[in-house]
């Protein structure tokens, strides 16, 4: 494993730590989107249906135990848990998040490495990744005060998405046999959708002010 | 047979 590809996973853990804190501590999910939380839930439900078939190595596994437990419990506080679920902000999280499942499921049923039910399944939890984080821009968008917590939040998730790309430049290079051309592409749109919020979360925090995405 | 054991990314 190379340094990249350990930044990303540490800042992709620190984004759901950060956000569980929230969540758990201070009692709020106040400006996180459910419906992207409920469909990170379900890409690491597909794209881990390896977990008892193949064994990588204790930290693969480990990591995606985490990653399924941290996302599951999420969903689960913001629909269930009595106080948490009062600050869920509903009104502003309305991205019709069901229509993006069903495109996702075709394109993987059309692109992928091998047509068995896993690959299939694999691929569509990265395409599905990539568009996962919409509903939660469209929510930041929406929200006048970003809390800090939040701001950081995307941002570390985003930070995972450029430490992945810089991780496959580096495997290209190194392990030329290291080639999976639907994870690297639908990586890159995926990363393109946070450049905005980046721009913006770096100028507030350089100016020392609180984060506002325009309308 | 190639199977997937390469897909050792998160």
């Amino acid at each position: 494993m190379n340094l990249f590809r350990l930044a990303g996973d540490m800042t992709h853990l620190v984004s759901v730590v950060v956000l569980l804190l929230k969540i758990h501590t201070i009692k709020s999910c106040a400006g996180v989107s459910l419906k992207t939380q409920e469909l990170y839930a379900l890409v690491f439900a597909a794209r881990y249906l390896d977990l008892f078939v193949h064994f990588v190595s204790l930290y693969n596994t480990v990591m995606k135990l985490v990653f399924l437990a941290s996302s599951f419990s999420i969903v689960w506080y913001m629909r269930k848990h009595k106080i948490v679920r009062r600050t869920y902000d509903r009104e502003h999280d309305t991205f019709r998040h069901h229509f993006i499942v069903l495109p996702c499921l075709v394109l993987a049923l059309l692109i992928n490495e091998r047509f068995t039910f896993r690959e299939v399944m694999w691929a569509f939890s990265i395409y599905l990744e990539a568009v996962a984080i919409l509903p939660q821009l469209v929510l930041l968008q929406r929200t006048r005060n970003i809390d800090n917590l939040t701001g950081q939040y995307v941002f570390f998730l985003g930070a995972y998405r450029v430490l992945y790309i810089l991780n496959w430049i580096y495997r290209y290079f190194t392990e030329p046999h290291f080639v999976h051309w639907i994870s690297w592409i639908a990586g890159i749109v995926q990363t393109v959708l946070y450049a905005d919020f980046f721009y913006y979360y770096i100028i507030s925090w350089k100016n020392n002010v609180k984060l506002e995405l325009p309308a | 047979e190639h199977e997937q054991y390469d897909k050792d990314e998160l």
